[in-house]
């Protein structure tokens, strides 16, 4: 009797957690539309940069490259290989240009 | 080549979550240390 | 008995999932903050100013950035028409999108580390629908949601509330 109610109560409670998980799915997805409508926004738009000056001061002293693609672009990190100081990125872009630019405060 | 999960990482612009960057970074990481 | 044991491997599952979606949300939450809070700092530079930025002097939005020691010799090969990029490194990198550099920058008040003084976290608050506002109290004092999920309905919410 213990066993069975015990999954009965398993049973429950199971049943209870998808549905929060239901619930936080739905969350979810509206908070990902939300942040569609704040970002398709064309005022939003305009005033969505970051400065050169900012992103220095957050990777200090490093050199650093700011890469805009469109859409589904690929980028690729080969493992390394063991011994060998090379490491590569491979970018791929299906749609449209690759913009690739080189911030360095000096 | 085309990759795979064992000879590299993949990053999809608008595709793929932070996470993926993350991992990327610690295989770089781990690739530095060895 | 048998079950029993599968019903309870079942929980677990379910409990890790439930635990990863919040942190999902959680994140999702952070990188709308950091965003608004962008949008209205360049706006009020702008104002202040009384002129855009310097052409040039800026970075939109999306983008990822690599960073990379500055000893660091970087061989970089590009396709003609700019489809395709290789870049070689002799040294390890970094990679980080928008969201991650928005943190750095303090866009999201700190409240993904716990630490958000209370003016911040009333701008933080403004910057979110009303549903959510409980959600950034909690992580402004360190309460993340794996452990403690939204309890309000979906229906609570409003979208208009991004367009305004």
């Amino acid at each position: 009797k213990e066993i069975v109610d015990r999954l009965r109560y398993l049973e429950a409670e199971i049943e209870d957690l998808e549905l929060k998980e239901k619930e936080l799915d739905q969350q979810k997805l509206w908070l990902q539309q939300s942040i569609k409508n704040v970002k398709e926004d064309s005022t939003n738009k305009s005033f969505s940069y970051i400065t050169h000056e900012d992103i220095c001061d957050c990777f200090n002293g490093d050199t650093l490259l700011a890469i805009q693609a469109p859409s589904g672009t690929q980028l690729e990190v080969p493992v390394p290989h063991l011994g060998q100081k090379k490491y590569q990125i491979n970018l791929n872009s299906h749609s449209g240009p690759i913009h690739v630019l080189l911030i360095n405060k000096e | 080549a085309s990759l795979t999960p064992k000879t590299g990482l993949l990053y999809k612009f608008n595709g793929s979550p932070s996470k993926s960057l993350k991992e990327i970074n610690n295989m770089i990481k781990e690739g530095g240390q060895k | 008995a048998q079950e029993c044991q599968n019903l309870e491997i079942e929980k677990q599952r379910c409990i890790e999932q439930i635990k990863q979606k919040r942190a999902q949300l959680q994140e999702l939450l952070l990188q709308q903050i950091a965003f608004k809070n962008l949008v209205q700092r360049n706006q009020q530079n702008e104002q202040q100013h009384q002129s855009p930025p310097v052409l040039n002097s800026t970075i939109q939005l999306p983008f990822l950035i690599i960073n990379t020691s500055k000893r660091t010799m970087i061989d970089c090969s590009i396709s003609p028409d700019k489809f395709e990029y290789v870049f070689n490194f002799d040294n390890t990198f970094e990679i980080h999108d928008d969201t991650e550099v928005l943190k750095r920058m303090g866009m999201s008040f700190g409240l993904e580390a716990g630490k958000c003084s209370a003016e911040d976290l009333r701008t933080a608050k403004s910057l979110v629908p009303k549903a959510f506002e409980s959600f950034v109290t909690d992580m402004s004092a360190g309460i993340s949601w794996v452990n403690k999920g939204p309890v309000f309905s979906s229906t609570q919410v409003d979208l208009s509330f991004d367009i305004a």
